[in-house]
Formats: C-alpha cells, sequence, structure tokens
C-alpha cells in the first residue's frame, strides 16, 4: 500500500548538511499495524512525513497504492493525500480558528462532501474518541489530550486507506490510549493499513511489526543498546 | 515551597460554564519531586498553571514561597515568575523565530544577566539534555523530542527554586527519559523543588509522592478506576 525505495532527506541549515534520514527501503503492507520505534531525532517524522506525501525526498521515490509519489505535482499530491491518507501530526496541526466539529470536518468538505454529511460522519468521529460534549470548543479551550483526540478523529473520518500517526497517544492517559487503539485495530480489521511513530511501549500489543529508525538508518531489528 | 489554597478555576464560554479545577488545597514541598497524575481533560494543566502563576484562579488563593501570587499585578507576577519559578509547557512553547541558544538565554537575559554568562549558562543547559549541537538551529528544524528538550533547558537555565513540568517526556525515547530524570532528581538533591505532570508510568520511581487528578478534584489517593 505505501513503499519508500532508496528515499533519504537531508536539509541545508547554513553552510551545515544535517542527514534527517539515510536513503531507505521499506513499505508498509496492506492490513497490517506497524510500528516506528526510535530515538528522539532518529528520523521517524521523516519517514512518515514522506510516506505521507507531505515532504518531497531529497532521492529516492515514495508509492502509495502503486503510484509513484515523489513524480507528482503539489497539487497532485494534495490530492493523493486527500483521497488516500489520514495523518496524525505530532503537534496536532488543528486549525485555530475552527472549533473542534469543524477541523473534524474539513477533509470531508475539501473531498466534495455536503455540509449535512460531513457534519453527521465528524460527529461519529468525534463520538468514536470521546469528544462529541466539546465539540463547539476551539482547540485553546482543549487540554492537550483533548486536541490530540480531534486530531485522531480527524485522521479518521475520511476513512482513509493509509492511516499515519506520530506519537498519537502522547498526550494521553491509558484509559484513552486502550480506545483509541482499540479503535485503530478495528480499522485494520476492516481493510486500512496503519503505520504508528511511537515511544509508548503500551502499544507494542497492538502490533503486527515493528521496524527501528536510528541516526536515520531504518532496520527490521532493534539496534544494540536497546531503546 | 508552592500551595494552592481553595483555588478553582472556571471558564465561560457562550452559555456554559467549564470547571477545569474544583476549589482544591495542595502544597509543594521543598526539596521533593511531586508526579500530578490523572486522566486527559481532568484538571492538571490547569493545576500546574496556577502554580505556575500562569493563569488567575476564578477563586481561592495561590502561594509561592509564603507571597500571596493571586493577589499580585500582572507585572508583579511575571516577575516572581521569573525569579522562581522554571516551566516547561505541554506545548513547549518555544519563541519560534529564536535559535535553541536564544530561546534557552532568554530567561537570563531578562533577568539582567549580560550576554556573555547567559551564553555561557545557556551552552551547559544544552549539554546536559544532549543539543549542543543543534544550538544555532530555529525550532521547526529540530524534532518533537529536540524541541521538548530545548524547553526543559529553557525552564533549568535560571536555576529556579520551583520547577513545574507538564508531560516533559511525551516526546521522549527511553534513554532520553532516564539522562533528564536524572538531571531533575539531581536538581532537587541541590535544593529546588518539583511538580511533574505525567501519564508516563516510567517516571514513577523517581517521584516522592504522587498526587491524583480526576475530573477537576485533586486527592491523595488514585481514584476508584484505577488509571
Ligand atoms: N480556555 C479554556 N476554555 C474552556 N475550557 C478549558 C480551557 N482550558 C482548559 N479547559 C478545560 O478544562 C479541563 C481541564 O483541562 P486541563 O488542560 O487542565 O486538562 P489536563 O488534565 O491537563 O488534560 P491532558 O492530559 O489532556 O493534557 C478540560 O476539560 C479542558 O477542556
Ligand atoms: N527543517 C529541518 N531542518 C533541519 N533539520 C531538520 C529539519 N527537520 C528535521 N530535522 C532533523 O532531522 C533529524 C530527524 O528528525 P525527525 O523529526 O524525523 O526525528 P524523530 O525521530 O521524529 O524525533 P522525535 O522522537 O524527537 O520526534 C533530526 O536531527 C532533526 O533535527
Ligand atoms: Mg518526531
Ligand atoms: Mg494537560
Amino acid at each position: 500500500i505505501a513503499e519508500v525505495k532508496g528515499a533519504g532527506k537531508t536539509y541545508q541549515t547554513g553552510d551545515t548538511v544535517i542527514t534527517a534520514l539515510q536513503p531507505s527501503n521499506m513499505q508498509i503492507k496492506k492490513g497490517e499495524l506497524l510500528l516506528i520505534i526510535g530515538p528522539s531525532g532518529s528520523g521517524k517524522t521523516t519517514l512518515l512525513s514522506l510516506l505521507g506525501c507531505v515532504l518531497y525526498p531529497t532521492q529516492g521515490d515514495v508509492y502509495i497504492g502503486g503510484v509513484k509519489a515523489s513524480g507528482l505535482s503539489e497539487n497532485e499530491l494534495a490530492k493523493l493525500r486527500l483521497q488516500k491518507i489520514g495523518f496524525v501530526f505530532q503537534n496536532f496541526n488543528l486549525i485555530q480558528p475552527l472549533n473542534a466539529e469543524d477541523n473534524v470536518m474539513l477533509p470531508l468538505k475539501l473531498q466534495g462532501v455536503s455540509d449535512a454529511i460531513a457534519r453527521e460522519r465528524a460527529n461519529q468521529a468525534l463520538g468514536i474518541v470521546g469528544m462529541l460534549d466539546r465539540k463547539k470548543n476551539l482547540p485553546k479551550q482543549l487540554s492537550g489530550g483533548q486536541q490530540q483526540r480531534v486530531a485522531i478523529a480527524r485522521a479518521l473520518v475520511t476513512n482513509p486507506e493509509l492511516i499515519l500517526c506520530d506519537e498519537p497517544t502522547a498526550s494521553l492517559d491509558p484509559k484513552s490510549v486502550e480506545v483509541v487503539m482499540k479503535e485503530l485495530k478495528t480499522l485494520v480489521g476492516q481493510g486500512s493499513s496503519m503505520a504508528i511513530v511511537t515511544h509508548d511501549m503500551r502499544l507494542r500489543p497492538f502490533a503486527d511489526r515493528v521496524i527501528y529508525v536510528d541516526q536515520g538508518v531504518v532496520s527490521d531489528t532493534e539496534p544494540e543498546q536497546g531503546l
């Protein structure tokens, strides 16, 4: 469903070049829940951003459902993202002037879904993550964990084939983690594929497969020094 | 060192009133490391913001080192905060146009410390959290965990009597957690007091005391349903 081939990312800041990700090969299989684990600054968000078509690779290619995403224009890429991918960002990225309900409705409205249906589906998604009673609140009126749950609802609302989550449980208490992970696992059972970047060992039991990232290198085996 | 007496916080949004925190009594003792645990949306950040003089209580009082903080003007409160308190916010709150080194130097420069000394102490704090090699980078050039470590360095650099941390390890891998917590524990040993809001059970072994917050109520004992 998603694959990177020799994909790497470097940043040029002033006269230094930072390698966020070494050229890497990996893929997400259809219907699997993949965990991506690794130390802080190792390249996890970079890998997820390449898979999510949020970043262009400096080298190599990204394929989503067989389509070579790294060759598409910005507009075509945005369309592919809207149709196929749900993304939970590490810092939530909620649109501040919009309330929780409007934030969750937005991807559907961009797809051309009518207001009434978009509102109904948004309420369903907010209900799943336990945020229905706060749907009229703005992001800054919500706690960290509440904002994270709204961000998760927004990523799920379009029923995307590929769901990419960057530390989706970092601000959540154990009970919320159970609720969210059970829901995500059900979606995978219904055919979605999912990759989750995390430091949270509470998520290991839910995973079908785990890969590790360390200093920009992706591998199937846990690095020597342990995590 | 810090205490709330009958302190509560409510928000009025449209025609509904949300109680973020019921009138509560609690204190942080000198030289202790206190953990504050509770479900998402229960009022942890609100309690910490009252203790950190970032929010005024709707009722009740807050005392910092014997001074009634809830009766001070905005300016006096900002001065008290600068002199006595280091705060690690849940969303880091780094100043985006400033690089990591300048972010960490800022509290010292506001205290009137000379540029040279402020730079030296900032480099020391960045070294402790393993971020010296990235000190010239802007926040958006850093990963989530790297930004969190810069935010921790900024809270420590003025050697405050009271250090308040809101989920300081949410974006950190196990190794970084060890490094950060050992450092925080050393500071407590040297006389600082600390309160840490967290869902991260990795922090329990470092704590001297744990309090629980559930639906706006602060208590010493773990609520029935467990966390
Ligand atoms: N500005 C505001 N306006 C309205 N309600 C607010 C505001 N700020 C916080 N709240 C509400 O107060 C309650 C407590 O929020 P708080 O941020 O203290 O929770 P928390 O325990 O830190 O949660 P988390 O673990 O998710 O960070 C929540 O229901 C939240 O939505
Ligand atoms: N815009 C940028 N400019 C320069 N360097 C960057 C940029 N974005 C990321 N980096 C660097 O690339 C490396 C990988 O970052 P990435 O965000 O992928 O890490 P991560 O594994 O997600 O870490 P964390 O667990 O802390 O979130 C880091 O060293 C980071 O500082
Ligand atoms: Mg990251
Ligand atoms: Mg909070």
